[in-house]
């Protein structure tokens, strides 16, 4: 293993070495079998060349590292920074207990809202939003919010087991804190000049106007849809109501959009199991 | 035979981090023509040296640990070897047509996983099952 590649070793490991006989001499890596070595890990993740993406986004591990100093880390990163660490952790705990749940019974555990159907999952995938719409106090009723997601990335062979839209809700100092209120997720499944947009209902959830948190809603459905007619996809529409059936701004009732701080942005996370792996030829 | 057994042990408790390792005369880790037995290697990947931080989250790399090494079975020394294997190497021996000699693989591998950010700024998390190998053993 030539000097690229190796580490200084941990204490583990240098004690284990200690009692080793002395490893055969090291060669260094031609820059040949290292294209094939980074070809090769490129093909594990199932990758047809190293991801460039577009504007160096914040690492939530690395905070300030790089040209992306200035950029806090936004929600979606660390959200699957957060299930990565229970990944890891629930992978050791497995090896010591000799079980394995699913992938990511660990995070449930943890906190995060549980989904039977992300159980199996053996890949995640965060969404950012692209485009966001208001229908605000400025025009007439109802009021919403719109969003829209690009799943395209997302391979056709792969199964969705689950997909969840998560949206960020201050304290909405604009209501009775204990009035409740009722939120509402709508596919938009086809838009028109001159009348109202046909849509899909998918998740409804109750909460008090003076709660703050991230919401969940199960948007399993339209994910599905978008991937089998991936023409189609025209967003999600959120909806605010009182008890009584007022619609309520989504602004104002404290949904943040693009434009609240990056750690509380809104974003999708899609939850699907591989595809079986492609043979590969042995090095 | 009772002090060869204790001698084991003892080697055992010295060496934990291979138990996978041959017993008896190949615990120096070679076989006498200076041979490497049956055993795992690691090979450490490390994503900053590949000068891919940029979009790989986590981790920051990892251990590739290999199988490498003969198989060997004297026949006073073959306590972790499964007797298919050894017996396949008799076979071998004998015949060298009729059955491959046996070879050093995984017995035991775990799952890693990965996190990063794709050319569109999505951040993907894949969990790859079956990745790392634990132990090495002779098949």
């Amino acid at each position: 293993v030539g000097e690229p590649w190796a580490r200084a070793p941990s204490s583990r490991a240098a004690s284990c070495r200690q009692q080793q006989p002395p490893p055969p001499p090291h060669r260094r890596l031609s820059g040949r079998e290292k294209r094939e070595m980074q070809r090769e890990i490129l093909a594990l993740l199932g990758l047809p060349g190293r991801p460039r993406p577009r504007a160096r986004p914040a690492s939530p591990s690395r905070p300030g590292a790089g040209a992306a100093r200035q950029q806090p880390p936004s929600a979606a990163p660390l959200f699957m920074l957060d299930l990565y660490r229970a990944a890891a952790s629930q992978d050791d705990e497995g090896e010591r207990e000799g079980e394995l749940g699913g992938p990511w019974s660990l995070a449930w555990a943890r906190g995060l809202p549980r989904s039977s159907a992300a159980d199996g999952a053996d890949t995640v995938m965060s969404f950012v939003n692209l485009v966001e719409l208001d229908r605000d106090l400025f025009h007439p009723k109802p009021y919403w919010k719109e969003f829209r997601f690009d799943l395209t990335p997302i391979p056709a062979e792969e199964a969705v087991t689950a997909a969840e839209f998560r949206i960020y809700k201050m304290q909405s100092f604009s209501w009775h804190g204990n009035q409740t209120l009722h939120i509402s997720i709508h596919e938009i499944v086809q838009e028109h000049r001159n009348r109202e947009s046909e849509l899909l209902f998918l998740d409804l959830q109750d909460f008090q106007a003076q709660a703050e948190g991230w919401l969940v809603f199960d948007i399993s459905a339209a994910s599905n849809h978008w991937l089998l007619n991936r023409r189609y996809n025209l967003g999600l529409r959120l909806y605010v109501e009182t008890e009584d059936g007022q619609s309520i701004d989504p602004g104002l009732a404290g949904f943040l959009g693009r434009h609240g701080p990056r750690s509380k942005q809104p974003f999708v996370v899609t939850f699907f199991r591989a595809s079986p792996s492609q043979s590969r030829t042995p090095r | 035979a009772a002090r060869q057994l204790r001698k084991r042990q003892h080697q055992k408790t010295k060496h934990p981090s291979h138990a996978n390792r041959l017993p008896g005369s190949f615990d120096d880790g070679r076989v006498p023509e200076g041979r490497q037995v049956c055993r795992r290697h690691e090979l450490y990947v490390s994503f900053q040296d590949l000068g891919w931080l940029d979009w790989v989250i986590a981790p920051q790399g990892y251990s590739a640990f290999y199988c490498e090494g003969e198989c060997a079975f004297p026949l006073d020394s073959c306590m972790n070897a499964t007797n298919h294997a050894i017996l396949q190497s008799l076979v071998h021996l004998m015949k060298p047509e009729a059955a491959p000699k046996a070879c050093c693989a995984p017995t035991k591998l775990s799952a890693t996983s990965v996190l990063y950010y794709d050319s569109n700024n999505n951040v993907i998390l894949k969990k790859h099952r079956n990745m790392v190998v634990k132990t090495c053993g002779c098949h």
